[in-house]
């Protein structure tokens, strides 16, 4: 097994943090690691797009910053 | 790096403006 693949970035996993409380972007990156991941900073931007655009989560500004949730 | 993080933040951000 990848030392580095402890954390995977999943929708599901995004889905589950995004249900739980709303997050900032900067929030979500942090989540996802890319030294817990083992993917490139691309490959996490890019992957991280694709599901925020799938899972099309409300967004609600706070504290001035722009917040990613879902309802359950 | 917190630069590093901020520079992720707004490619994902610029990524993600046309669709907000």
């Amino acid at each position: 097994t990848p030392s580095s693949g402890d954390i995977q970035l999943t929708e599901e996993a995004v889905r589950r943090y995004l249900t739980r409380k709303p997050m900032t972007t900067k929030d979500l990156l942090k989540k996802f690691q890319t030294k817990k991941t083992g993917l490139s900073s691309e490959q996490t931007v890019n992957v991280l797009a694709q599901i925020l655009k799938r899972l099309n989560p409300d967004r609600k500004i706070v504290h001035d910053k722009m917040h990613f949730y879902l309802k359950e | 790096s917190s630069s590093e993080a901020d520079e992720m933040a707004a490619a994902l951000e610029a990524e993600l403006n046309d669709f907000i």
